[in-house]
């Protein structure tokens, strides 16, 4: 069987509201050393991954590896149910057709059960080599939420560039452009308030707003956002999950015909 | 003119 118990339930409430609007249905991968999710927007052009390892659960079982299929939707209408505060348990038996979610709040008052339906999915792994990247940003997550959103009313498409200087965010579109810098900024009082530059290589590339929009339902995630970029790769967008693991999107280029 | 290519074009299937 498959036992999952996370103290700080609210991580799994943040990371479906990230994920439910861009992918649908998915398998969670539980195995020994953790949960993980691997799943393209329907559309096909990004990609989410996910891993909540062992180690960040309160107590963690999985006596052999198990795809539960999952409608997100549906799971995060359950986990709506959940308060902020509670302690939520995932558990699911090894060859049932249901996930039980148990929900207990903070002082063991109260203790919910909500069981969801499984489905069969057949996934696709797509293989995501390692890769050195030319530029890697390390930004405020909110930050980076504000420029996206603020960009998407001018434009549709964003050229993201990085260079020693900082990283840029341009758009254009019917009413006129947007350029955004930022500069890289190490002398502020909190880490998170950090803007980080390691490069090896100038880089432009232009990637589609919308999803990068969609991306930022992550935010609450993580007080930083990593964003890793090369020619002609997809990007990157990286929030670490304190303890736990993290929630990545691959988006891919805009390539010019 | 930019054209948006799927993701499966730079990672491969497992």
């Amino acid at each position: 069987m498959f036992e999952g118990r996370l103290l700080q339930g609210s991580l799994l409430k943040k990371v479906l509201e990230a994920i439910k609007d861009l992918v649908t249905d998915t398998n969670f991968d539980c195995s020994e050393t953790g949960i993980a999710l691997q799943a393209m927007d329907s559309s096909h052009v990004a990609l989410v991954s996910l891993l909540l390892k062992d180690t960040g659960f309160d107590h963690f079982r999985c006596d052999r590896n198990l795809a539960l299929g999952i409608n997100l939707q549906n799971m995060s209408k359950m986990l709506k149910c959940a308060g902020n505060d509670d302690i939520i348990t995932l558990k699911a038996e090894d060859e049932g057709d249901t996930i039980t979610f148990m929900f207990e709040s903070p002082n063991q008052d109260k203790i919910s059960d909500f069981e969801m339906k499984l489905m069969d999915i057949d996934s696709e792994h797509l293989g995501i080599p390692d890769t050195d990247y030319q530029a890697i940003v390390t930004m405020p997550s909110a930050e980076f939420q504000r420029i996206v959103r603020d960009l998407s009313s001018i434009g549709d498409t964003a050229v993201i560039g990085v260079t020693k200087e900082g990283i840029s965010f341009s758009t254009g579109g019917d009413i006129g452009k947007a350029n955004i810098v930022c500069r890289q900024n190490t002398n502020v009082d909190k880490e998170e308030d950090q803007t980080t530059v390691e490069i090896h290589e100038p880089v432009s590339l232009t990637f589609a707003l919308r999803y990068l929009n969609s991306f930022t339902k992550a935010t609450a995630l993580s007080p930083q956002v990593t964003l890793s970029l090369s020619k002609e790769l997809p990007i990157v967008v990286e929030y670490k999950i304190e303890k736990m693991g993290f929630l990545r999107f691959y988006l891919a280029p805009k390539i010019e015909e | 003119k930019t054209h948006q290519p799927a993701i499966s074009r730079f990672f491969a299937p497992k």
